[in-house]
């Protein structure tokens, strides 16, 4: 469906944001690489069925494109020259291991099919993607404020969440028993993280 | 809940 779909659109403009930030101002300065590889772990555990579920060509290609996108920056910050001497590792404090361990926790033991190594997989990338932005937040928090493009990128993160949100209402009306506990726990929680970030952003996008 | 419905998203 179509909101579906503009959240897709906003989650590929957020990486593609990022990268021409990247690229362009040739510095990582207020990005948290902690985040961008909670994020490569998020689509590696979560994709694992690309070798096998073929839902649509659409599904199978994007997911290549996540993977793809996101260890790109991941390479660019960490070896890219000059980027990788902008990073800046003491203001990207937050204790991200604090984030991961709770979740492997939760995908073992919260997934629908207790038996699956690849639902437990999955689960857990669900639960990592809720909260993978909190590095990045408490960075943008720390620094004070974010740049412009770090904070479009923030916003197209948070505005894909809001389109799936959506979408899962919209899905639950008009398909019969289509019910996911999981994921819409979940989103709903990483939909909340964004709430304090929006605010600031429509805020200060209308003082300019 | 259908198991697995949702892997038809990202």
């Amino acid at each position: 469906n179509a909101i579906r779909l503009a959240g897709d659109m906003s989650h590929m403009a957020s990486f593609f944001v990022l990268l021409f930030k990247i690229n362009k101002s040739k510095s990582v300065a207020g990005i948290s690489l902690k985040t961008q590889e909670l994020y490569v772990l998020v689509f590696c555990t979560r994709y694992v069925d690309i070798f096998w579920n073929h839902l649509s060509l659409y599904n199978s290609l994007m997911k290549v494109i996540f993977i793809a996108l996101s260890v790109m920056i991941v390479y660019v910050m960490r070896r890219g020259v000059p980027q990788r001497s902008t990073y800046n590792p003491e203001l990207d404090s937050f204790p991200h291991h604090w984030l991961v361990l709770p979740c492997v926790l939760l995908g073992v033991a919260i997934n629908q099919d207790p038996t699956s190594p690849f639902e437990m997989a999955w689960a857990f990338s669900i639960y990592l993607e809720a909260v993978a932005i909190m590095p990045q937040l408490h960075m943008v928090q720390k620094h004070g404020e974010a740049e412009n493009l770090t904070s479009h990128y923030i916003f197209l993160l948070g505005l894909y969440r809001v389109f799936y949100l959506v979408n899962w209402v919209y899905r639950y009306m008009t398909e019969d028993g289509y019910w996911q506990a999981i994921v819409w726990v979940s989103g709903a929680v990483q939909a909340v993280l964004y709430l304090d970030f929006f605010y600031n952003y429509v805020k200060s996008k209308q003082k300019d | 809940e259908k198991i697995g419905a949702t892997k038809d998203e990202l």
